[in-house]
């Protein structure tokens, strides 16, 4: 029922009839709660470190482009059909952040924030680096990428290679979900490239390294009896 | 489905924009700016009851009016949802991580009676 008398609505449906005044307090309040049980959010994010408007422009844009192209080319990621009914589809996008940094080599740190009680599965993993151009011209880059020690991939980028690349990160990335960590470190190491390996280390460039997965999240208890 | 104007008290869609500014979301929301909150209200009078919007013929006007003459007392019909459309955010998660999802049955499209 609504204070100041409003008529009561239908008792069934619990909306009640809402006076000019209290609905748009009602309805603000009412938006609120409803996309944050729908995100699975306790509270709403405080964003602490903001990224720059640039870099976000940066990977949007590149994770378009990398969409158009998947589907133009059934590569190694065949278009994606959309989640089954009982799962809410995501892309994600992490920014990393520059763990340690030297002339060939550098670390990076990637913060994820599992839901809770949520089982996280990856079905695309990409890190997108930008690398550039060496001096010298003439001796091939080679870009390496590992994790705790473990090789995850080797590449070979043509000599006047300056501009973004991607490493796929699938198999590392659905093994980190399985886990409990929140935490990802890799290591970068670029032979044949001047100073650190990708020109978006600092934390403020455009270039900032990202990366780029889609995933299906389950909650637990909501597995529908496939007949 | 009828959207709600001041003429009738019949089931209908009440429309309603709420922008992400109004409530200091727009922080973290990154798209869309804000988003429909439309909800349904109105009444079920027994012949439109358990219609399933207010679209219908006359054909089926006249239907419920038979119906409703055999229908037992008391039953109550309820304006309800009957069609509902997804919504995709975009947004920063706690660590600036950038989210995008589709949130299923977002958006009130049709209100029709139980």
């Amino acid at each position: 029922s609504v204070q100041g008398g409003g008529k009561p609505g239908c008792p069934a449906c619990r909306m009640p009839t809402l006076e000019p005044g209290t609905e748009r307090r009602f309805l603000l309040e009412l938006a609120k709660r409803q996309v944050l049980e729908k995100l699975h959010l306790m509270e709403r994010p405080n964003v602490t470190q903001p990224v720059p408007r640039l870099a976000v422009t940066n990977a949007l844009r590149h994770l378009h482009v990398g969409q158009a192209q998947r589907d133009r080319q059934p590569g190694p990621f065949a278009p994606w059909d959309g989640p089954e009914a009982d799962e809410l589809g995501y892309e994600i996008i992490s920014f990393a952040k520059t763990e340690f940094s030297s002339p060939s080599s550098m670390g990076l740190r990637f913060q994820f924030s599992q839901g809770t009680g949520q089982d996280v599965h990856i079905l695309q993993a990409q890190l997108w680096l930008y690398v550039r151009a060496p001096q010298s011209g003439l001796s091939p880059v080679t870009l390496r990428v590992s994790q705790a020690g473990a090789l995850l991939s080797e590449r070979q980028l043509e000599a006047r290679a300056g501009g973004w690349h991607t490493v796929s990160l699938l198999p590392a990335l659905q093994a980190f979900f399985r886990g409990q960590e929140k935490t990802l470190r890799l290591e970068l190491e670029c032979r044949g490239c001047q100073a650190n390996a990708t020109a978006g280390s600092d934390a403020g460039s455009s270039h900032q390294p990202f990366l780029v997965a889609k995933a299906t999240v389950r909650k637990p208890g909501q597995q529908v009896a496939k007949r | 489905s009828l959207r709600c104007d001041q003429t009738s008290d019949l089931c209908c869609r009440k429309d309603y924009y709420v922008d992400f500014r109004d409530i200091g979301w727009n922080d973290w929301i990154i798209k869309p700016e804000g988003y429909q909150i439309n909800y349904c209200m109105g009444q079920c009078p027994p012949h439109v009851a358990s219609s399933p919007g207010m679209a219908s013929s006359s054909h089926t006007a006249v239907l419920n009016l038979i119906r409703a003459h055999n229908l037992q007392p008391g039953g109550q019909s309820c304006c309800v949802p009957t069609h509902r459309r997804p919504l995709s955010i975009l947004y920063f998660d706690r660590n600036s991580n950038i989210l995008k999802t589709d949130i299923p049955d977002m958006i009130v499209e049709a209100c029709g009676c139980s």
